[in-house]
């Protein structure tokens, strides 16, 4: 474990911790894509298959207790919470993410470090997280206006998978052998298409003004 | 090895 990389696992808790809040806080998932949180879900139930079977530490056991349990909670809460669900944006959520997963699977036949069960289904995790964030994207330049609480939200998401790029860059420094190319160029990937997002979120921040995304 | 291809990271 290095300074990255808890840095990282600290960032991405604290978007969950921030979205979990807006949800609680403001009864309402209104600016939140369920799309992108259905593949989260997918994202995290597909990479920790080794959950039971692979003891590592403590601290990864719990992480990804939570984070399994706290995305499809936030599902449960989209579309069954009698609350809640009213205020989700159905008609402005419409990204068709079944190409993500679909491509994501058949990228993870071609592209895995093993044949195995638990190894495609990981590199199908790491390539679908990379596209996950595209439907709340879509979902936040057609909503207009973007509450705080939800800017901070996809601020921290695309922020933790940036220290896991210095956490990987840190480790191919000092650990011989070390390489994570398909993590390391999906990692990539994925902060790239944070890219404009993280421009805007910086000018609001900059002019203390509203986060505006351009439709 | 393990560690080599271990998913050691979340």
């Amino acid at each position: 474990m290095n300074i990255f990389r808890l840095a990282g696992d600290m960032t991405h808790l604290l978007s969950i911790l921030v979205l979990l809040l807006k949800i609680y806080a403001t009864k309402s998932c209104s600016g939140i894509s369920r799309k992108t949180q259905e593949l989260y879900a997918i994202v995290f139930m597909a990479r920790y298959l080794d959950l039971f079977t692979d003891f590592i530490s403590v601290y990864n056991t719990f992480m990804k207790l939570i984070f399994i349990a706290s995305s499809l909670a936030i599902v449960w809460c989209m579309r069954f919470h009698p609350v809640v669900r009213r205020s989700y944006d159905r008609e402005l959520d419409t990204f068709r993410y079944f190409f993500l997963v679909g491509a994501s699977f058949a990228l993870a036949l071609v592209w895995h470090d093993k044949f195995t069960l638990q190894e495609v289904f990981w590199a199908f995790s790491i390539y679908l997280e990379a596209v996950a964030i595209l439907p709340q994207l879509v979902l936040l330049q057609r909503s207009g206006n973007v509450d705080n609480l939800t800017g901070q939200y996809v601020f921290f998401l695309g922020a933790y998978r940036a220290f896991y790029i210095l956490n990987w860059i840190y480790r191919y420094m000092t650990e011989p052998r070390f390489t994570r190319w398909i993590a390391g160029i999906s990692g990539v990937v994925q902060t790239a298409l944070y890219a404009d997002f993280f421009y805007y979120y910086f000018i609001s921040w900059k002019n203390n003004s509203k986060l505006k995304l351009p439709a | 090895d393990e560690q080599e291809s271990g998913k050691d990271e979340l």
